[in-house]
């Protein structure tokens, strides 16, 4: 059996002075992964790793290069699955934590439930020796300036957000 | 969003997607991406995906186990995800993209919006895309 990888970035309007970057990071993540698979590693092991170099990039919006929700704070949302068994783990609006689909991995393997939210997600994170990061880690400048412009101008930038399909995940 | 799916040489399965969500979102609000059949969905059976894009009309046609489920009435993965996107936008006029892997290693990729970045490994070969019908082949 040939192992395979395929990565994305996100779809949406990606920006012209976010392309580059995002293609050579989803290439980047496609090498990482496969790398694992050419070394007999799983499935599993080649996703989260995947995953976890683009949460790294400040590229994308997920883990460093987060955005801000209305109440200026970051909330985080991820999932993993095998299809063995079927055994899946999720963490949503989970904060602070610099790799969600690390702690999504540690809800599938180490509790008997497949999605943690909230506080719950960020006390089961610890108890995994999991630590929070301050938000400025996180949070990028072009992430603040954005949310300081939709704050200002929030009707207005939500409409044109909506025609630029901007108002993706 | 971010995501990856991936068959490993003993044909097992698995996917990933992570998110930051949307900038001034509601406090408490959750999209497509950590939910299993939204977001993503792998079975060994069939193959593995990952979706992206507008989180609330994902989440209303469960579009990671459509593409699956399309694929296990025999659509290809390529078709699988064509299929399950047009359908989403009829349906709810929502746009988004996902990325694909069958059991067999058989790849699909597709988006209905301005752009996906993507890229895909096998055998050896990489290929990447960023706008519609764009496909690079070549080395890192």
């Amino acid at each position: 059996m040939l192992p395979a990888i395929v990565i994305h970035g996100g779809a949406w309007a990606i920006p012209d002075n976010l392309a580059e970057a995002s293609v050579l990071a989803v290439k980047e993540a496609a090498q990482r992964g496969y790398e694992i698979l050419q070394g007999g590693g799983s499935a599993l092991d080649a996703v989260e790793a995947a995953v976890i170099l683009l949460e790294d990039n400040p590229a994308f919006d997920a883990g460093t290069g987060a955005v801000l929700n209305e109440d200026g704070e970051v909330e985080l949302d991820a999932m993993i699955m095998e299809g063995k068994s079927l055994a899946a783990g999720g963490v949503c609006c989970v904060k602070n934590i610099k790799n969600p689909v690390q702690l999504a991995r540690l809800v599938m393997e180490n509790t008997d439930h497949v999605l943690l939210s909230g506080q719950g997600a960020n006390t089961f994170a610890k108890s995994q020796g999991i630590e929070e990061v301050p938000v400025e880690i996180l949070v990028t400048e072009e992430s603040k300036r954005e949310w300081e412009t939709y704050m200002q101008f929030r009707k207005t930038v939500k409409v044109l957000f909506r025609e630029r399909q901007s108002d993706h995940d | 969003t971010v995501g990856a799916v991936a068959v490993d040489s003993n044909g097992n399965v698995a996917c990933a997607t992570s998110t930051g969500g949307i900038t001034a979102k509601m406090a408490g609000r959750v999209g497509d991406s950590p939910l299993i059949g939204s977001g993503g969905y792998c079975d060994n059976d069939v193959g593995a995906v990952s979706c992206t894009g507008h989180g609330e009309s994902i989440l209303k046609v469960c579009l990671a186990r459509h593409i699956i489920q399309l694929m296990a009435d025999g659509h290809t993965a390529q078709q699988g995800v064509e299929a399950a996107l047009t359908s989403m936008s009829r349906k709810v006029q929502g746009t988004g993209g996902a990325v694909v892997v069958s059991n067999k290693g058989e790849l699909g990729m597709h988006f209905n919006t301005e752009r996906m970045a993507w890229a895909a490994m096998r055998n050896g070969d990489l290929k990447w895309g960023l706008n519609p019908g764009e496909e690079g082949i070549g080395v890192l």
